[in-house]
């Protein structure tokens, strides 16, 4: 199993079509470095990012530079992780 | 594995191993009106099994739902196993569904990625196209969610393998979508089509591919109104609802709009809900409502369906 610890998802308010293809740009990145949950698409809907620890610093300074506002969704996708196959477990036991 | 679908715990998530056993189950249990059919194989060899769901008749006319069409959207596969288990419970209770199944048949393909769903359980849990290898392909897997024969490569798909988005070699090129295609095809009497995503809360109609409004428009954005209104009567989850390509992004190769080219004039695609802070991981806590409301939404379309005939 892979292991997310420590990777978040981050939710980013675009305010413009010109921020929108900033987020794109990410897209295009080699090796990819972030994974988009919900992808951006118009200025009225967030976009959801999972970001790996080890990229979590230029990222966050990347979204800040650009002054693109960000919130974060999930904290340690790990911590999810675990809780959701301890509760499979449970059940089914 | 569960002996019966009645000690099968449907506010849990379960592995590909589980949902093909209860399938069996329910199949045995309810021969009467349920039975299973082969489809087809997926890239690793997996079979893909569609439940259809028929009182009698032959070549009725059809609905068809599939979930789990990118596999680390396990909230789908959950819905989908409810909603069958509902269908079994409730059609001889008359009413709207005792009327739907007197006129015409629904089939549900549970798991329509199995290879990725497999891999989401044994090795990536956010995994989210199928397993397809080529020779001299560096990277793993096509989204089977661009993959159809519709605006093909268009914009909102990749051409780059290593891309979510990856729209693969040519139209129908995974085993996975060929499959659906073939059957739905030979089967000729499909009239409507809901393919089951998540997550963001949103009913959408074709076209993804192109901003152009489809013939009956209209009609599609007073159903989905009637169907995300029937859903937020449930538990209050609000969607919004529209076009693909207008509500949310452009997208090409997506099951809906083949579905509509296709002749099938009430194709919807779902996004259920992540309730603003959980993305793919939706609690297992929230199974049951997200089914409860879903299912609500998809009987005000089987219902209009079946009022107007075409």
């Amino acid at each position: 199993q892979m292991n997310f610890t420590g990777d978040q998802v981050l939710r980013v308010l675009a305010r413009d079509e010109k921020q929108l293809s900033l987020l794109r740009d990410l897209e295009g990145l080699k090796p990819q470095k972030v994974d988009f949950w919900r992808g951006p698409a118009r200025p009225s809907l967030p976009v959801d990012m999972r970001v790996p620890f080890s990229e979590l610093k230029d990222i966050k300074a990347y979204l800040e530079s650009h002054g693109l506002a960000y919130s974060v969704m999930i904290k340690d996708i790990q911590v999810l992780l675990d809780e959701e196959r301890e509760t499979m477990a449970k059940s089914r036991r | 594995l569960e002996r019966s679908t009645s000690s099968f715990s449907y506010s849990s998530y379960h592995t590909l191993e589980e949902i093909y056993s209860w399938i069996d189950n329910l199949v045995t249990e309810h021969s009467d009106i349920v039975s299973k059919i082969h489809i087809g194989n997926s890239f690793e060899n997996r079979s893909i099994l569609v439940l259809k769901f028929s009182t009698g008749g032959s070549q009725r006319p059809a609905i068809w739902i599939d979930t789990g069409i990118h596999s680390r959207e396990w909230i789908t596969h959950a819905t989908g196993i409810w909603i069958a288990k509902k269908i079994v419970n409730e059609y001889s209770k008359g009413g709207v569904l005792t009327d739907i199944l007197n006129a015409m048949d629904i089939f549900i393909e549970l798991v329509t990625n199995p290879d990725g769903f497999a891999f989401t359980h044994s090795m990536n849990r956010l995994w989210r196209k199928n397993k397809s290898t080529r020779p001299g392909i560096f990277c793993i897997g096509v989204d089977l969610n661009r993959n159809w024969n519709s605006g093909f490569g268009g914009n909102g798909s990749n051409n780059n393998p290593c891309s979510e988005t990856y729209h693969g070699p040519s139209p129908q090129s995974e085993p996975e979508v060929a499959a659906i295609v073939n059957f739905i095809t030979g089967h000729g009497n499909v009239k409507a089509l809901i393919s089951i995503h998540s997550y963001s809360q949103m009913l959408m109609y074709p076209y993804g591919h192109s901003l152009q409004p489809v013939a009956n428009q209209e009609e599609l954005y007073h159903l989905a109104k009637g169907a995300v209104k029937a859903l937020y009567e449930v538990h209050g989850i609000e969607y919004i609802f529209g076009s693909i390509s207008t509500t949310l992004y452009v997208a090409s190769g997506i099951t809906v709009d083949w579905a509509y080219d296709r002749g099938i004039k009430y194709a919807f695609s779902f996004e259920l809900r992540d309730t603003g802070r959980y993305g793919f991981l939706l609690p297992a806590s929230q199974i049951i409502p997200t089914a409860q409301e879903t299912w609500l939404a998809i009987l005000t379309i089987m219902e209009h369906t079946r009022t107007h005939p075409y």
